[in-house]
C-alpha cells in the first residue's frame, strides 16, 4: 500500500511542481518516504538472495534480508558505516549497477576511523582516499536528523571514504572494509587529502 | 602564478588564488579550452506592486531589479587526492559549494547548498548559478524535454508566433529534467542536473540554473500561500537547505551528445550501495 501511494503522489501535479500548502506538502513527503523505504527493504531482499552462498533464487526467502542502505548519505548519515566492525567481520558494501554497461566509479561513504582497508572480493587492495567532513555537512547532518528522526547524533564520523569501484552491466561486485592491523597503516592503503598550502 | 589549476585527470579547472573565482576549464584529452566563470546570484520576488503579478509557487517573476550577486570573491579550500580533487568554498553564510573532479571522470561534479535563504529584508529570493563562457552563442541554446530530445530554444523567439517579451528573465526560463547545454562554432557547453529545475540562458555563451527559492506573497494562482517552507527543531523553524549536484562538461562542438546521454543515464540511475556485516566467507561476490 505504501509504494502504491508514493506512486500515486509522484504523479500528482502539486506533488510534483510544489504547488501545495506546506501541511500537504509535509504529507506528501512522507508518504514518498515511507513508499521508498518500501522499495528499499525489497531490494535489499533481493541483493540478499543474489548474494547469499548456497542459495538458488527459488529457495531464497525474500524476506531474510542482512541489507541496509542510507538514504541520507549524502548529509553523511549512514549508521551501517559508523558502527564499529564486529572482531573478524568486514563492512560488507554490496554495489549494483542497474545500467546495461560497464561501470567504474568513486563511491564516498562516511567512517569513524582513518585506519581501514579496502578489499574487492579477491582480496585485493583497493586504493582510498580520506577527506575530512566539512562542517556544513555535519551541520546539516546534525540538524536534518533531529528534524526527522527525532535522533541527536551519536558519534558523527570524521572522514570520507572514497574507493574506486568496477561494477558489471546489472551486476554487482562486493567490497569489504576492515580495520587495518595496526595503527599508522592508513598511508599504505589509502591517500589522506590535505588542504592546499594556500 | 596566480592561478590553481585542480584535477587529478584529462580535465582541468583553473581558479584564480585572489579571488577563488573559476577562470577556465581545459581538457587536455580533446584540447577544448573554455574561459568560463562561476557564481551564485538571487533574484529578488516581485511582490505584485509592479503589475498585480506576484512570484509564487506556479510564477517565477523577478522585481526587475538585476540579480544580486552573492560574493564576487570567495576563499577557495583545495583539497587534493589521488582518486580525486575537490574545492571547497563558502560563497555566503548561506551557500556552500564543493566542486569535485575525479581520476577518470571528463566532467566537473558541483555540490552546492543553499539555505535558509534569509528573508529579513522582507525580499524573496530565487538563487541562481550563473555559468558565463565566451561562446559566441548567437541567443541559442538547447534545453530537453521531459529527459527525451534536446531541443533547440532561441531567447525572445518562438517559432510558431510572434513573442512579445514582457519578462525579460522568466520569458526565457525553461524546465529542465536532464539538461541544458549551448554552443558555437567550436566547442559545447553542457551542463546535467539531479533534479527537476529552471533554466535559461539569458545573455551569449551564459547558462543558468535556478536553484532554491523562499518567498513571501502568494501568486494568487490557488496554492493560496507563499512559498516559504520551513523544518523546525524543538519548536523552533528556519528555512529549508537545499543539497544537490550538477554536472558540467566541455566538448568539441558535436561531441557532447554521447556524454549528455550516458552521463545522464548514470545521474538518473546511480549505482545501488548495500551495506552488511557479515563474514567474507558467505558471499557470492559478483
Amino acid at each position: 500500500y505504501g509504494l502504491g501511494d508514493a506512486l500515486g503522489i509522484a504523479q500528482h501535479h502539486d506533488a510534483v511542481t510544489g504547488t501545495a500548502k506546506q501541511h500537504t506538502t509535509n504529507d506528501y513527503a512522507k508518504r514518498l518516504a515511507i513508499g521508498a523505504s518500501e522499495a528499499e527493504i525489497m531490494v535489499n531482499s533481493a541483493l540478499s538472495c543474489l548474494t547469499k552462498k548456497n542459495t538458488s533464487g527459488s529457495q531464497c526467502e525474500l524476506k531474510d534480508s542482512v541489507f541496509r542502505q542510507c538514504q541520507l548519505l549524502n548529509i553523511s548519515f549512514c549508521p551501517p558505516t559508523e558502527e564499529d566492525i564486529p572482531q573478524g567481520k568486514s563492512l560488507v558494501v554490496v554495489v549494483y549497477n542497474p545500467l546495461g554497461w560497464n561501470r567504474t566509479d568513486i563511491v564516498k561513504i562516511p567512517v569513524t576511523d582513518a585506519n581501514l582497508i579496502v578489499e574487492d572480493s579477491l582480496g585485493n587492495s583497493i586504493e582510498a582516499q580520506y577527506a575530512s567532513l566539512d562542517n556544513v555537512t555535519i551541520n546539516l547532518r546534525n540538524y536534518y536528523t533531529e528534524a526527522y528522526l527525532g535522533q541527536s547524533p551519536k558519534e558523527v564520523p570524521k572522514y570520507w571514504l572514497h574507493f574506486q569501484v568496477s561494477v558489471p552491466p546489472l551486476g554487482w561486485n562486493t567490497y569489504f572494509i576492515s580495520k587495518a592491523a595496526g595503527k599508522g597503516n592508513n598511508r599504505r592503503y589509502g591517500y589522506f587529502s590535505e588542504d592546499n598550502p594556500q | 602564478n596566480d592561478t590553481i589549476e585542480i584535477g587529478p585527470g584529462n580535465l582541468k579547472l583553473s581558479y584564480s588564488s585572489t579571488s577563488g573565482q573559476l577562470k577556465r576549464i581545459y581538457n587536455s584529452k580533446t584540447g577544448v579550452d573554455v574561459p568560463i566563470q562561476q557564481s551564485y546570484l538571487w533574484y529578488g520576488s516581485s511582490d505584485g506592486g509592479e503589475d498585480g503579478q506576484a512570484s509564487g509557487a506556479y510564477i517565477f517573476r523577478p522585481n526587475g531589479a538585476l540579480p544580486t550577486v552573492v560574493s564576487r570573491s570567495v576563499p577557495l579550500k583545495v583539497i587534493r587526492g589521488s582518486l580525486l580533487d575537490e574545492v571547497h568554498q563558502q560563497f555566503s553564510p548561506w551557500i556552500y559549494q564543493v566542486t569535485r573532479l575525479y581520476k577518470d571522470k571528463e566532467h566537473a561534479e558541483v555540490e552546492f547548498t543553499i539555505g535558509p535563504i534569509p528573508t529579513n529584508d522582507s525580499v524573496g529570493k530565487e538563487v541562481i548559478t550563473q555559468l558565463t563562457a565566451n561562446l559566441a552563442t548567437d541567443k541559442v541554446f538547447y534545453t530537453d524535454s521531459n529527459g527525451r530530445d534536446f531541443l533547440k530554444r532561441v531567447r525572445n523567439y518562438r517559432e510558431d508566433w510572434n513573442l512579445t517579451v514582457t519578462q525579460p528573465e522568466a520569458g526565457n526560463y525553461y524546465p529542465l529534467n536532464l539538461g541544458i547545454f549551448t554552443a558555437d562554432k567550436k566547442s559545447e557547453l553542457s551542463v546535467l542536473v539531479d533534479r527537476a529545475t529552471g533554466g535559461a540562458s539569458i545573455k551569449d555563451g551564459e547558462l543558468e540554473l535556478m536553484l532554491h527559492r523562499r518567498l513571501l506573497v502568494d501568486d494568487s494562482r490557488g496554492v493560496g500561500e507563499a512559498l516559504d517552507e520551513s523544518v523546525c527543531v524543538n519548536g523552533t523553524c528556519e528555512g529549508l537547505t537545499v543539497r544537490g549536484n550538477y554536472y558540467v562538461s566541455i566538448n568539441q562542438l558535436g561531441a557532447g551528445a554521447r556524454w549528455r546521454r550516458t552521463t545522464g543515464q548514470e545521474i538518473y540511475s546511480p549505482l545501488v550501495l548495500a551495506f552488511s556485516h557479515e563474514k567474507l566467507e558467505d558471499w557470492t561476490a559478483s
